[in-house]
């Protein structure tokens, strides 16, 4: 049996120069690690959804990606955090949306794939789910912010100010932009 | 968003992602990271998880659409994913990217935003990190 493995932290316009070469060599060093963490579960012959699972905690935990800590705001100014999982040869899936408590959506997700009934629960409603489960660890919505995301946020909301002052400046009113 | 996809030894395939959603995004909003089929997919031969503009993920059903191109027509897995991704999400004018591997250990990762965060490693053992390149 041959393994492999392939992981994402997100694609996005991020100029290079942007880039320190510090925080590059962090963004490496955390992928190079959620890699390592999801093959030692393959090369022991531990199952693909076991290896998904491992190499995603390691990027939720990482402040620097936009899943777990270091997620991004919602309008609000809160985290709102979505995932999913899904097992190909039996097509079993599991998902949350718009969780706020729960460390680690992605386990979530499992749980709700391995002990529901369910694909996918939202809301409240997941968060009573998890509060049912034994492991899903529980945080306060704030355990999730970085002020990178802050700033994100802040930036965010002011183009959008910005965007909507121009609108009511006599734009043609067929303007093609995202608020969300 | 992160996400991962991985064949183990006994040729299953599983897929997963993870997600904030988008910077100032209305709240209730739900992208399609958790949509199964959107930007999560996996079954015996192929799983995909994505990144991206959710709502043109949703739309496109894209992670089924790649899988939907092996499984029907035989496509590659680089060239299914390359379409979906690379040609038919911008032409609506979504943006983003994707990873993908299939039951024989192919790997693809195609992107059309300038970067994406991305690492793996091959049935031969060789691996590795990229971002930009």
């Amino acid at each position: 049996g041959r393994t492999a493995l392939v992981i994402h932290g997100g694609a996005g316009f991020v100029p290079k120069e942007s880039l320190s070469a510090a925080d590059e060599k962090e963004y490496r060093a955390t992928l190079r690690l959620a890699l390592d963490a999801g093959n030692a579960v393959l090369q022991r012959g531990g199952p693909a959804i076991d290896a998904v699972e491992a190499s995603i905690r390691v990027l939720e935990e990482s402040p620097r990606f936009n899943a777990g800590k270091g997620a991004v705001f919602n309008a609000k100014g809160g985290h709102e955090l979505d995932a999913a999982i899904m097992e190909g040869h039996t097509l079993r899936a599991g998902a949350v949306a718009g969780v706020t408590t729960v460390r680690s959506p992605i386990k979530l997700a499992r749980a709700v794939m391995e002990h529901s009934p369910h694909v996918m629960l939202a809301g409240p409603g997941a968060e009573a789910f998890a509060d049912t489960q034994k492991d899903i660890e529980r945080v306060p919505n704030s355990w999730f912010d970085t002020p990178m995301r802050r700033r994100q946020l802040e930036e965010a909301q002011r183009k959008e100010a910005e965007q909507k002052a121009a609108v009511i400046e006599g734009d043609d009113g067929n303007v093609r932009r995202y608020l969300g | 968003t992160v996400g991962a996809v991985a064949l183990d030894k006994a040729g299953h395939i599983a897929a997963g992602t993870s997600t904030g959603g988008m910077t100032n995004k209305r709240w209730g909003r739900v992208g399609d990271s958790p949509i199964i089929g959107a930007g999560t997919w996996a079954d015996d031969r192929c799983g995909v998880s994505g990144t991206g503009w959710g709502e043109y993920y949703i739309r496109t059903n894209a992670a089924r659409d790649i899988c939907a191109r092996v499984e029907y027509r035989g496509d590659s897995l680089q060239a299914a994913a390359d379409e979906v991704i690379n040609r038919i999400i911008p032409a609506m004018g979504g943006d983003g990217g994707a990873i993908a591997l299939d039951r024989d250990g192919n790997i693809a990762m195609p992107f059309n935003s300038g970067s994406m965060f991305r690492a793996w490693i091959r049935p031969d053992g060789s691996s590795g990190v990229a971002i930009h390149e």
